[in-house]
């Protein structure tokens, strides 16, 4: 099955985001 | 504003010592989160494990499994240990959050292995250990053990232990027997 994977610049730029 | 979901839904635990009480009742369900957005509010308002108390943990596991070695999700595990020297203690928030984002990202790709995360701070040197659900599982425990290493970018020289929790259990013994080393 589909699995979601968040690399970590990803996560690390939603931590500023609104 | 859309959330991103996350794969697994994670519960943050705190530990405070705390003699009056038993060690079960001194664990506190901090929160529970399955989005990034939901994640980030709440790690960005508590406490850094390098601002709590020494003798507290910090533990992250996924919903509904303690982190105990007596849950039924952990205890046929394990754990991969990430021994820290004293002076190694102005890298542990990041270590701590490297561990977080591997875990809430799935870094750990095709294996479903991995339960939680605990970060113990002490005074003689703090330790983050990766749970794993089955310590026969070799092919997933190398695997996990790998992509930790890489997410905290840690040195090929720095090595780091896996123990399956029935060793970790044995009190007499000073140091625990680990099953493998990368």
């Amino acid at each position: 099955g589909t699995k979601i994977v968040y690399e970590r610049t990803f996560l690390m730029n939603l931590r500023n985001s609104p | 504003l859309v959330k991103h979901p996350l794969q697994h839904a994670w519960t943050l635990w705190y530990y405070e010592p705390d003699r009056t009480k038993t060690w079960e009742d001194n664990q506190n369900q901090v929160s529970t989160f399955n989005t990034v957005e939901d994640f980030w509010s709440l790690f960005t308002h508590i406490r850094q494990p390098s601002e709590v108390k020494i003798g507290s943990d910090y533990s992250l596991f996924k919903e509904n499994i303690r982190p105990m070695w007596e849950d039924k999700a952990n205890k046929n595990g394990g754990r991969w240990m990430i021994s820290l020297n004293r002076n190694q203690r102005p890298e542990l928030d990041r270590y701590w959050i490297d561990t977080v984002l591997c875990l809430i990202g799935e870094a750990f790709e095709n294996f479903d292995d991995v339960c939680g995360a605990v970060v113990n701070i002490r005074p003689k040197g703090d330790k983050i250990a990766v749970w794993t659900s089955n310590s026969n599982n070799k092919d997933a425990l190398i695997e996990i053990g790998r992509k930790l290493k890489e997410g905290l970018n840690l040195p090929e020289r720095f090595k780091i232990h896996y123990q399956t929790h029935n060793d970790a259990m044995v009190k007499n013994s000073s140091t625990v027997k680990s099953l493998y080393e990368i």
